[in-house]
């Protein structure tokens, strides 16, 4: 069937298992699978590189867009319980930092335990302020304050962490809505990022989770944190191409540093590997 | 849902009259997807499609009048069998203090799960349990399981001042357990990745030392196919006798947990269902079965 300068039945095969590992799903593995034979016998490349081509083809990620946003840009940091938000909002301080902004941490997750415990360790080891929350004030009055501050102070960039939640429960997606908010009345084209951190490991639920947590806020940018492990990020990378919504950052480690620009071509090479 | 799927599958064919083998392999298809959308890892798919398969193409599929309905009964009962039929109890055999240690990836929701085990062995099982607080490593863990330890009516052991390894934090936390009679210590670990070497020596460490009565993974309910790789990298260095599916009060479908019981054997004895300490249920099949299916 497939004639010489072909695929083979084994590199199909080889093919839908690292697709399908990967967490891409069955539509999109079907889908490039189909497409696979003919265009090796069209080219002199390895199925391996057309794979990679086509795969790319079929996850159109935008950019990220990088605007020049007033000062203090504030970036409001979401996503389920456990993703690594808190880590995030870290190394996009670390970063700040290095390019020798003045930073401002904020921790708007008023639930957990020890959450502003978690991120005053940061801010002592990365010698920045962190704003918590005081005496019974909401997540919305710590975001608000952080923003005001933030302005008056003239920080450069203000980071807020929100506390972990699953987007299926409706008042904690309120929450996130009145954060965003309040961010708005302290400075109105407040918050100027809304990053949406999911795990690496994160299955189909990717596409819940984006879907979910977009309608209560607008979210202009995903990070895909614990790329260092064995996960693909298959389903946000489907998810992403598929609702149209950028890539900004993956994270490969706990460290300050461990947060690297988003690359498409990188991030499939990795996949397929 | 995987009903309506078979159910369209089906009323397709048998608008023609008569049900074939080749038929029932058609309708495996949308078992297959089912499975895979809820995140069962695609090599346990194809294993439980091929044995719903054999069993779907007996007289009771062909000659039935809704096919449709025998096939998910047949699925439904494969995963029934295939999550263990029954909840496997916790360990309570052995002298006080029994050790269990909860083990697993970043995030997965360990030091949570501590707590919440902390509070189900007193409310259901009436024990004392002292929870030791063995990660050293991530900024603010062992003030988090201090905090949770009230809210689970738990003991709670750290490091102290004086800092030192998990492994002293554990064996303290034994004499300290011995000495004011807690019946069992639930030691929370640093999330690690399986792949870390050094990270995963020092487990093999603290469970070699530890002798725990369990040792339980701790996974995310809304992992996808990696979830296996992981488990059974853990189950290879260090001797795991259970599991805890969490954050499954979210609408992730879990297959994870079907791929973790088909490939390593493990049982699942919890399942974590919400942030408080209540949030720990024993873990059913049958609702498991259902969740996953859709
Ligand atoms: N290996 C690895 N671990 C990570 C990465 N990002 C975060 N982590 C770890 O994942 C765990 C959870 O990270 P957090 O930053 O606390 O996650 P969170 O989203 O703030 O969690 P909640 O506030 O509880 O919802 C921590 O142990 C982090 O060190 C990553 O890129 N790689
Ligand atoms: N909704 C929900 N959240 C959970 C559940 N289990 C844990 N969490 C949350 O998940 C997040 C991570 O939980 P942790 O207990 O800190 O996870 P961990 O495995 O100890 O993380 P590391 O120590 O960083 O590896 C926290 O926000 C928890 O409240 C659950 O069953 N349901
Ligand atoms: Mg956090
Ligand atoms: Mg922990």
């Amino acid at each position: 069937i497939f004639g010489d300068g072909g695929i083979g039945e084994d590199q199909l095969a080889e093919a839908e298992e690292v697709l399908l590992g990967s967490d891409l799903g069955w539509e999109l593995t079907d889908r490039i699978l189909e497409e696979l034979p003919r265009r090796v016998r069209r080219t002199d490349d390895s199925w391996r590189e057309v794979l990679a081509g086509i795969l790319m083809e079929n996850v159109p990620v935008p950019p990220p867009v990088r605007e020049d946003v007033e000062k203090p840009r504030i970036t409001m940091v979401i996503g389920v319980n456990g993703a690594g938000k808190t880590t995030t909002v870290a190394r996009l301080a670390a970063r700040a930092v290095g390019e020798g902004s003045r930073v401002l941490l904020a921790c708007a997750d008023t639930f957990r335990a020890a959450a502003a415990d978690q991120l005053e360790t940061w801010g002592k080891r990365l010698d920045v302020p962190v704003l918590v929350q005081l005496h019974g004030a909401d997540a919305g009055a710590v975001a608000f304050d952080a923003v005001t501050r933030g302005v008056v102070k003239g920080y450069d960039e203000v980071l807020i962490d929100t506390a972990g939640r699953l987007p299926n429960k409706k008042g904690l997606l309120d929450e996130l809505k009145k954060i965003h908010m309040v961010s708005g009345k302290a400075m109105p084209s407040a918050p100027h990022r809304v990053l949406l951190v999911l795990d690496g490991t994160v299955g189909q639920n990717a596409y819940s989770q984006a879907e979910q947590f977009m309608t209560a806020v607008p979210v202009t940018g995903l990070v895909v944190t614990k790329l260092d492990g064995t996960a693909k990020g298959g389903a946000v990378l489907a998810m992403a191409g598929k609702l149209g919504i950028p890539v900004e950052y993956i994270g490969v480690g706990e460290g300050p540093e461990d947060l690297v620009d988003f690359d498409l071509a990188a991030f499939v090479r990795a996949l397929l590997s | 849902a995987l009903s309506d799927r078979l159910n369209e599958a089906f009323r397709r064919i048998t608008s023609r009259g008569v049900i074939t083998e080749s038929d029932v392999r058609q309708a495996m298809r949308q078992v297959r997807r089912a499975l895979l959308e809820a995140d069962v890892n695609f090599k346990v798919v194809r294993d439980f499609v091929a044995g719903v398969n054999e069993k779907a193409v007996g007289e009771k599929v062909l000659r039935s009048i809704d096919p449709g309905k025998q096939v998910i009964k047949i699925v439904h009962d494969e995963m029934v069998n295939l999550l263990g039929g029954e909840t496997v109890p916790l360990e309570q055999k052995g002298a006080a203090p029994l050790v269990y240690v909860l083990v697993g990836l970043q995030g997965s929701g360990k030091t949570t799960t501590a707590a919440k085990l902390a509070r189900w062995l007193s409310d259901n099982r009436a024990k004392r349990v002292l929870l030791a607080a063995c990660d050293l490593q991530r900024p603010g863990a062992v003030r988090q399981l201090e905090t949770l330890a009230s809210g689970a009516g738990a003991g709670f052991f750290g490091p102290g001042s004086a800092g030192g390894d998990p492994l002293e934090v554990l064996t303290g936390a034994v004499s300290e357990a011995r000495l004011k009679s807690y019946d069992v210590v639930v030691a929370d670990t640093a999330g690690r990745l399986h792949v870390d070497e050094e990270l995963m020596q020092e487990l093999e460490r603290i469970c070699t030392v530890a002798a725990p009565a369990e040792t339980l993974l701790v996974l995310d309910g809304l992992s996808g196919q990696d979830a296996v790789s992981v488990a059974v990298e853990f189950k290879e260095r260090i001797d795991l006798t259970g599991a805890v599916i969490t954050k499954m009060d979210g609408d992730s479908r879990g297959g994870a947990a079907l791929s973790l019981r088909a490939v390593t054997g493990l049982p699942i004895k919890f399942i974590g269902t919400g942030e408080k300490p209540d949030g720990l249920e024993p873990m059913d099949p049958r609702r498991l079965a259902g969740r996953i299916l859709g």
